[in-house]
């Protein structure tokens, strides 16, 4: 195990064990910056374990990012990772992070489905959803990105327990969601940012209807940009729109939910494949996924500082 | 563990809407024996999907019978995870 985060291997992927420890590293390595907060417990009974990245204040306005929610999509999880060393290498020396965290904080769930990514490594490296069992199914699991209170059970989500995309027997009902749930109902987030991957989108609301946003301009011209700034660095093509234009209907999805809690700034990522390896990127391609991924994230950021409500 | 020796991840690409719901319709025949890695879009956008080994022909042929394009993306998944873990094993060597 590495002794500091400096010698963390970040071009590689890690197990939900390491993950924990580069965690705990952080946090003792920067105590007056960096918290971890468990907001739960998945089924399994593993924490989630949320990094808050703070300097001062209470109930500051704050951006919400996670990543892992889907387990086997592991370029998001060792993003998560990058983008936590990057936070406490750049404060300080960054002008435009040491404004956003003068009057922002900043939440960073990395393994948000932790059951479902030790059993990637353990049982099945091509699984999505959590791991609990559904009672009079032989399948286990629930899809996480469909378990929540928006549109829930509506089409773009299956009533199957078999099935990839199974919403779950209520909204809500897995730990690995409620929890987040419940911390963002008691916390003052302004921008819920949901990393998956693969297919290089960023989207926001809706996904469950076809109906805009009433935000839809300032979201989508603000996705161009985040977009723009991201290309500019390995040319990463992306493109950008509501969920059910730029992909397809998807009922029960954490940003559709995020937004009707009057969280203007939701979004959600679909991080790189460029087309070769699907959800296998090789762990050369995790450095430059992040860099790329970081230069949108701070242009989401600093519009949420710029853009208070 | 559950290996994909075998297992192959084509990338189809629907020409129009009867082939968007050609795809469709293998995807509900097939729900529970195909994993769709990037799922139905729209005309032109690809669909990746993993397909086992044993019905690899089935899904080959149904394709083909519809005159609809495609490529294999991951010849042998399980190759693919195998040099994931060397790669993962290799980086622990101190």
């Amino acid at each position: 195990q590495p002794q500091n985060t400096d010698s963390f291997d970040f071009a590689n992927y890690h197990t939900l064990e390491e993950i924990y420890s580069f965690q705990d590293l952080l946090v003792a390595e920067n105590p007056n910056f960096v918290s971890k907060i468990v907001i739960g417990q998945s089924y399994e009974g593993r924490p989630l374990n949320v990094l808050k990245f703070s300097t001062g204040g209470t109930n500051r306005p704050a951006v919400w990012i996670d990543t892992g929610i889907h387990s086997r999509e592991w370029v998001t999880q060792a993003s998560g990772l990058w983008f936590a060393k990057k936070i406490v290498t750049d404060y300080g020396t960054d002008p435009t992070l040491t404004a956003i965290l003068s009057q922002l904080d900043i939440f960073l769930e990395i393994a948000t489905n932790p059951d479902g990514y030790a059993f990637t490594h353990s049982g099945n490296r091509m699984w999505r959803k959590t791991r609990k069992p559904n009672p009079g199914s032989s399948c286990v699991g629930v899809d996480p990105n469909r378990n929540w209170d928006a549109g829930f059970g509506g089409p773009g989500s299956s009533g199957n327990p078999c099935s990839q995309t199974y919403r779950g027997p209520r909204a809500e009902s897995e730990s690995e969601v409620n929890s987040i749930v419940e911390f963002v109902k008691s916390h003052n987030i302004k921008a819920f940012i949901s990393i998956h991957s693969y297919s290089q989108l960023l989207m926001f609301p809706y996904g469950y209807i076809r109906s805009r946003i009433k935000d839809y301009t300032e979201l989508n011209n603000l996705a161009q940009k985040a977009v723009t700034d991201l290309a500019s660095l390995y040319g990463t093509s992306y493109k950008f729109g509501s969920i059910i234009n730029a992909i397809y209907q998807a009922s029960g999805g954490s940003i559709d939910w995020t937004y009707s809690q009057g969280i203007k700034y939701s979004y959600t990522f679909e991080l790189r494949d460029t087309g070769h390896y699907g959800f296998l990127l090789p762990a050369t391609q995790i450095i430059p996924t992040a860099q790329e991924t970081w230069l949108a994230l701070m242009t989401i950021m600093d519009h949420t500082l710029k853009n208070p409500y | 563990k559950v290996t994909f020796e075998g297992h192959k991840v084509l990338r189809i690409v629907p020409k129009d809407e009867v082939q968007l719901s050609l795809i469709k319709d293998l995807e509900e025949m097939m729900e529970f024996e195909l994993d769709f890695w990037k799922g139905l879009t729209t005309v032109s956008n690809p669909v990746d999907v993993r397909v086992p080994s044993h019905v690899l022909n089935s899904v080959k042929d149904y394709l083909e019978t519809q005159n609809i394009e495609y490529s294999t993306m991951i010849e042998d998944l399980q190759m693919l995870l195998d040099m994931e873990q060397k790669v993962m094993a290799g980086a622990r060597v101190p």
